[in-house]
């Protein structure tokens, strides 16, 4: 464990503690795409089969546990309580792409052809582009609550220290896995405007509103 | 040895 690795997995921690006090705070799931909650939640489920099978640490597990009954949470309250309060119209974007995209890029880079090892790859690189929904519908609506705004820089944030990270890991211990890494490059790309955005004007005070 | 590959991130 690093620093890096350590902000990132609290980054991550608070935007989704961030996403549910907004969506209890305003009462509504408005602006969030259900879409890419539930990419993220086939994420979790799919790199985490392994909390059966290998035991890392007490922390590691814990966090296991709760970024998927979290974000299982969130996808079950979109779809009951909080069912009214979003509009799906908004939220367009063909997932069946990046579903299958991931699959196929599973299939062809990974480090093993095992059951574990395969879903472990596909999540991460469904990851890189779970938030694509989410910025699709934020282009088409061209703004965003500021809360939003706090919850996706914390998300964005988790992988960018992730990639700080490797590099570190890399230059002190020698270990390297290109997959994740070139994984969280392409995620954080996808967040690059978001991010140019949320510097120059969220952080001033400002809503977060795209050109 | 097992074929698994170790994975300490989350």
């Amino acid at each position: 464990m690093n620093v890096f690795r350590l902000v990132a997995d609290l980054m991550h921690l608070a935007s989704i503690l961030i996403l549910l006090l907004k969506i209890r705070k305003t009462r509504s799931a408005a602006g969030i795409s259900f879409k890419s909650q539930l990419l993220y939640l086939i994420v979790f489920v799919t790199r985490y089969l392994d909390l059966f099978t290998h035991w890392v640490s007490l922390y590691n597990t814990a966090m296991k546990v709760f970024f998927i009954a979290s974000s299982g949470y969130i996808v079950y309250q979109m779809q009951r309580r909080y069912r009214a309060t979003w509009d799906p119209a908004l939220d367009t974007f063909r997932i069946e792409f990046l579903l299958g995209g991931a699959a196929v890029m599973s299939l062809i880079f990974h480090t093993k052809f095992t059951f574990l090892e395969l879903f472990w790859t596909y999540s991460i690189w469904l990851e890189a582009v779970a938030i694509l929904p989410q910025l699709f519908q934020m282009s088409r609506t061209g703004e965003a609550e500021t809360i939003t705004a706090h919850y996706l820089f914390a998300l964005g944030a988790y992988r960018g220290l992730y990639v700080v990270n490797w590099i570190y890991r890399y230059a002190t211990e020698g270990y390297w896995e290109w997959i994740p890494f070139l994984a969280g490059m392409v995620q954080t790309v996808l967040y690059a405007d978001f991010f140019y955005v949320y510097f120059s004007r969220v952080m001033r005070g400002k809503k977060f509103e795209l050109p | 040895a097992s074929t698994q590959v170790w994975h300490d991130e989350l």
